[in-house]
C-alpha cells in the first residue's frame, strides 16, 4: 500500500 | 497494551537506566562495548523517525524519546566524558560485519519499499544482532561486573517478554509481523547462553567468568 506503516510498538 | 508488552518495554528501560548509572556513578565505562552502544543508538534513531511523522500515543512518544535520549547520553559518556575508562582495545568487534549485511537485508525482506519503512526495518535486523560486540568483549576479557550482567539480563529479558507479547497480540488481536517477530526471536536465542551463565553464576552471588 501507499499509506505509511503504523508500528506501535517500541 | 499488555502486560507482558508493558513489562517488556519497561525491563528495557531499566537496562537503560542501569548501564547509564553505572557509568555515572563509577565515572567509568570498562567492560562496556562503546561499539554495541553504537548501534543500539543507531537502532533508535533509524527506527523512531515515525516520531515525526505518526502519533500513536502518549506513552509511545514519551518512551522513543527517553530511548533515544538515553542511548545517546550514553554513547556520548564512554566516546567523550569517560573516554579514558573506555577499553577500547577489547572492543575489536567488526560491526562493519553486522551493519552491511543487515542494510543489504532490510532493502529485500521488509513489508514495504518505503524509505521510512526501509529504516524501520534495518532498525529490527540491527537490533537483533547490536549486543553480539558486548558478548564479544566479555567473551575475549572472560569475565563480566555484575552491575553489567543486570544490564544485560534486562536487555535480553526485554525481547523474552516481547515474545510472549506478539504470542498474545497473535491470539487476542490477530496482530501478527513477521519481521518483528523473527528478527525478536534470533535476537532472543543469542541471549540464551548469557542467561544460563547469569542464572547458575550470579544470581548464586558468584562474579560472571568464563572458563580460561
Amino acid at each position: 500500500g501507499t499509506e505509511p506503516l503504523n508500528h506501535d510498538e517500541l | 497494551m499488555n502486560i507482558f508488552r508493558l513489562t517488556g518495554d519497561l525491563s528495557h528501560l531499566a537496562a537503560i537506566i542501569i548501564l547509564l548509572l553505572k557509568i555515572w556513578k563509577s565515572r567509568s565505562c570498562a567492560g562496556i562495548s562503546g561499539k554495541s552502544q553504537i548501534l543500539f543508538a543507531m537502532v533508535f534513531t533509524t527506527r523512531y523517525l515515525d516520531l515525526l511523522t505518526a502519533y500513536i500515543s502518549l506513552y509511545n512518544t514519551s518512551m522513543k524519546i527517553i530511548y533515544i535520549g538515553c542511548s545517546y547520553a550514553t554513547v556520548y559518556l564512554i566516546y567523550a566524558k569517560f573516554k579514558a575508562t573506555y577499553d577500547g582495545n577489547h572492543d575489536t568487534f567488526r560491526v562493519e560485519f553486522l551493519v552491511v549485511p543487515v542494510g543489504g537485508l532490510s532493502f529485500l525482506v521488509n513489508h514495504d519499499f518505503s524509505p521510512l519503512e526501509i529504516l524501520w526495518t534495518f532498525s529490527i535486523y540491527l537490533e537483533a544482532v547490536a549486543i553480539l560486540p558486548q558478548l564479544f568483549m566479555i567473551s575475549k576479557t572472560g569475565e563480566a561486573e555484575t552491575i553489567t550482567t543486570h544490564y544485560l539480563f534486562f536487555l535480553g529479558l526485554y525481547r523474552a517478554l516481547y515474545l510472549i507479547n506478539w504470542v498474545w497480540r497473535f491470539y487476542f488481536e490477530g496482530f501478527f509481523d513477521m519481521i518483528a517477530i523473527v528478527a525478536g526471536v534470533v535476537q532472543t536465542i543469542l541471549y540464551c547462553d548469557f542467561f544460563y551463565l547469569y542464572v547458575t553464576k550470579v544470581l548464586k552471588g558468584k562474579k560472571l567468568s568464563l572458563p580460561a
